[in-house]
């Protein structure tokens, strides 16, 4: 069965599309048959890859339809597009347990073909994100070196743990991921050292830097390991990706 | 009749929380009797002057109840604190236009005694960013000087579009705010260009600049003019405030 990675968190602009993107590319480059799945509205891991949002969703389609899975140019990874009509999906999804559960078949049945499956969400907690919670084997939650960032993972943790106490799910803790980590400050060396001794192993030893190819990278359509693979982000993401393969699982 | 700002932009991260704080005590130190309303599950808004969510919001209960607004110490600022329990309102709200024009005239009661009201939004565009622009007078778009901030922009205008075709609405456009602008970037640079090029008159003049200290600032509680006054962010949001209360109501 995929391992089906969902990177989530309804903090927004920590660095969920950026990880999503560059560890789709780098597993996918490991030789690993590869899906990137674009959960959010707003497109991002779409138009980072240098794809068009599709007119509906494959995985809210229903029907069995031709699968429109993208190869994207010049790597061995597939893209499922996301589509800017997925806002009314969030209004409109208010799914009995057993409808979710129903949901949930569907969509790993649509990733049957793949080893392994990765997840961009909306910074939310609404239907879209619970969703790909209650379909993923393991939830990776980048965090930003900030304030802010720190405060939103406990309702995180609690929607996770949530997902978890239904029986037919099999979602585990893949990892909290510091991203944007800027070693010139005291407040991100702060952050780190709290994430570390709140949640212990369960923080990846790799951290994300702060660094300007991650932010020009989705301009040229290219993830950062191909924009700028000898930059520090391209170098953590090969790292990251190293990480996750160790760790088979999740934790 | 309060000018109400609402603070809104589906991509996360780009400054929204951060303005509407800043925003909200320069506004309120100019004379003018202020409140400003954590409309945000994740209610940053609320944190990030010091204060605790509430356990229902007070303009989802409804009831006339007993006001419950908490002035912020040290300013002549009232908070209307935020409440973790949106989410729900997220899924639940599918409001039919009518049930909307009641909500929003219940809000704009609620807001009867003040001369400005300042509505922090969530990184989304389902119910509650939706309510906030319907009872807005006008918006106030954060942009952060990179590629996907730009990107969403366009989804931005069309929701606000919608909300103008409803005729007892009465919003428009406040501006465009570049913010975590970094001098050293070209990125920013290119962004900064794309944006008024295209936006024009409609881009505040302000720049926001990237400085740790508006990161800083939350973690004591504090918004950055109060935290570091003589900050490069924090100069940059008194010149901001200068130019809402000369812009009157909007473009
Ligand atoms: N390591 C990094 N260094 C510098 N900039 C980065 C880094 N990672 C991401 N960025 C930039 O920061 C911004 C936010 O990142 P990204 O869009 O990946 O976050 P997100 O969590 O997916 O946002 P949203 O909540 O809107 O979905 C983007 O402009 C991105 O290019
Ligand atoms: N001018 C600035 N310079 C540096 N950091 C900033 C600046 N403004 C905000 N920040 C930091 O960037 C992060 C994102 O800002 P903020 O939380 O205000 O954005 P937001 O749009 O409200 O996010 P969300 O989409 O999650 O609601 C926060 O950690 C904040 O402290
Ligand atoms: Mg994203
Ligand atoms: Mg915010």
């Amino acid at each position: 069965m995929a391992r089906i990675l969902c990177i989530a968190n309804q903090k927004g602009g920590v660095g969920k599309t950026t990880t999503a993107i560059n560890l789709a590319v780098t597993l996918a480059r490991s030789g690993l048959r590869t899906l990137l799945v674009d959960l959010d509205p707003q497109c991002n891991a779409t138009t980072g890859l240098g794809h068009q949002p599709a007119e509906r969703h494959q995985l809210l389609r229903g029907d069995e339809g031709e699968e429109l899975l993208e190869p994207v140019e010049g790597e061995p990874l597939f893209l499922m597009p996301g589509t800017r009509s997925l806002a009314d999906v969030e209004m409109l999804v208010r799914l009995s347990r057993e409808d979710m559960e129903r949901v949930c078949r569907q969509w790993r049945g649509q990733f049957a073909d793949f080893q392994m499956v990765v997840l961009d969400c909306p910074p939310s907690l609404g239907a879209l994100t619970r969703s790909a919670l209650a379909v993923a084997t393991e939830v990776i939650m980048p965090v930003q070196c900030e304030y802010f960032a720190m405060e939103g993972l406990t309702q995180m943790i609690v929607a996770v743990r949530q997902v978890q106490s239904w029986n037919w799910t099999s979602l585990s803790l893949g990892g909290i991921l510091l991203t944007m980590h800027d070693h010139r400050l005291e407040l991100a060396q702060e952050v780190e050292q709290e994430v570390r001794s709140y949640f212990g192993q369960a923080t990846f030893q790799t951290v994300i830097p702060r660094d300007v190819a991650a932010a020009e990278a989705p301009s040229h359509g290219l993830a950062v390991v191909d924009y700028a693979p000898r930059s520090r982000a391209a170098r953590a993401y090969l790292e990251l990706c190293m990480e996750v393969l160790e760790s088979e699982q999740g934790q």
